[in-house]
C-alpha cells in the first residue's frame, strides 16, 4: 500500500451534506 | 480478512497518482481507514460484454491482430435480416448467401454478394451447410 | 490460463445489463473473444487513496459511524499551520494547543480553541504530549 496523499482529502461532497 | 464495501456517493476526480478516481455508483472494498479521512479502497471487479472496436492491445497497439482476408470468400447464409445504416454496408433478408471476405474482430465483417461488397455483422451469419 | 490485456481507445456507454461501461483508457483483460465482435471483458483492479467522505456502507447506508463527540474535548497539537477555506474551518498556526471534540471519519475534526468552534484537518494534529 503507497502513503497515503500528504495534503487533507476534500470535504464532503454536495450530496454527503445533503443528508441529515 | 473480510473488507467492507462501501459505494461512492459522488464522483471523484484524482488529485495525484496514489489516488484513485470514484465515479458515484462504484462500488469499493475497503482495505484500510486511515484517520486522516483518506481510506485506501479497491475497486470491485467489473466484468461485462464490450465491443472489441473499443479496444486495442496494451503492448503494440499498432499491430494488426485482424486475421487476413480471404478474396476467394468462404460461403456463408443470412439468418437475419439487416438494413444498412451506414454507406459501407450491405442490406439483405434472411436465407441469403453471400461470401465472407474478411472476418474482421470487430464482428462486421466483409462479404460479398454478386457485384456487392460491403460489412455486416457477423452475428446474423452462419457458415453455409451447418 | 493468461489473459490478453487492452486498452479502451474511446468511452462506451453500456445499452445492457451485461455490457460494462468503458472509460477512455481504461484496462481490461479479455475474458472471451466473442466471433460476434463481443468480448467478454474484466476491468483492470484499481487501487487507491479516496476520501471516506465520498463513500457510504452498500449496507444501512443511513446508520451513522461517526463515534460519539466529547464535549470536555481532548488536548491536540497542530503540527502545521492550516487557513480555513470554508467558513465552518478554523485557522491556525502551527505549534498552536487545542482541544478535539468531535473525530469524524473524513477527517475533518470538530475542534474547539477557546471559545471559538469549526472543522480542522486530523491529518495537521498531534495528541498533546506525544
Amino acid at each position: 500500500i503507497k502513503q497515503p496523499p500528504s495534503n487533507p482529502p476534500p470535504r464532503p461532497p454536495a450530496e454527503a451534506r445533503k443528508k441529515p | 480478512i473480510i473488507l467492507q464495501t462501501y459505494r461512492a456517493i459522488a464522483d471523484y476526480e484524482k488529485r495525484s497518482g496514489s489516488e484513485m478516481a470514484l465515479a458515484m455508483g462504484d462500488v469499493v472494498d475497503v482495505v484500510e481507514k486511515g484517520q486522516s479521512g483518506w481510506w485506501f479502497c479497491q475497486m470491485k471487479t467489473k466484468r461485462g460484454w464490450v465491443p472489441a472496436s473499443y479496444l486495442e492491445p496494451l503492448d503494440s497497439p499498432d499491430e494488426a491482430e485482424d486475421p487476413e482476408p480471404n478474396y476467394a470468400g468462404e460461403p456463408y447464409v443470412t439468418i437475419k435480416a439487416y438494413t444498412a445504416a451506414m454507406e459501407d454496408e450491405v442490406s439483405l433478408q434472411q436465407g441469403e448467401t453471400i461470401e465472407v471476405i474478411h472476418k474482421l474482430l470487430d464482428g462486421w465483417w466483409v462479404i460479398r454478394k454478386d457485384n456487392i461488397t460491403g460489412y455486416f455483422p457477423s452475428m446474423y451469419l452462419q457458415k453455409a451447410g451447418e
